[in-house]
């Protein structure tokens, strides 16, 4: 299992916008 | 074209769409001791973007069981703070009996996004961080 720190990382990453 | 930091200047949702304004309002926010607000913003909305599968759930109860511990099981932080105290009991009881659902932060996120609008983000406009950059 990936720690809950790594879980929100990337839950958080996946919201923000794509680089253009 | 209109600059993006001048952009940013239009709208918090014109700030929250652009890669580079949001990393110059979260350092700005990280002096201020308070990045956790759009931390939790983001986790929200990354959240809500996971759609219920039977592939996912076990994601779903352990991502909405992290963000519930890190922004709003502590009452001091600087999150749960602008919480009112009904919507956190309603995410506890989500969380305790296992009913997550896509729109289950969508009413605390509400709350810190007002908190933003009122608070952080005219101070940010003004702050030097941002005068600068401009």
């Amino acid at each position: 299992y990936k720690s809950d720190d790594d879980l929100l990382l990337k839950c958080i990453g996946s919201a923000m916008p794509k680089r253009r | 074209p209109t600059p993006p930091y001048l952009r940013w200047a239009e709208s918090l949702h014109s700030l929250l769409d652009d890669q580079d304004g949001i990393n110059l309002f979260r350092t700005f926010l990280k002096q201020e001791g308070c990045a956790d607000l759009l931390d939790f913003w983001f986790a929200c909305s990354g959240f809500r973007k996971l759609e219920p599968s039977d592939a996912n759930e076990e994601k779903r109860l352990k991502l909405a069981k992290a963000i519930y511990k890190k922004y709003i099981l502590d009452n001091n932080g600087i999150v749960s703070r602008q919480i009112k105290p009904a919507t956190k009991s309603f995410i506890k009881d989500c969380v305790m009996k296992q009913l997550i659902d896509p729109a289950m932060f969508d009413q605390a996120q509400t709350e810190i996004q007002s908190m933003i609008e009122e608070n952080t983000y005219p101070l940010f406009l003004k702050s030097d961080i941002y005068l600068e950059y401009t």
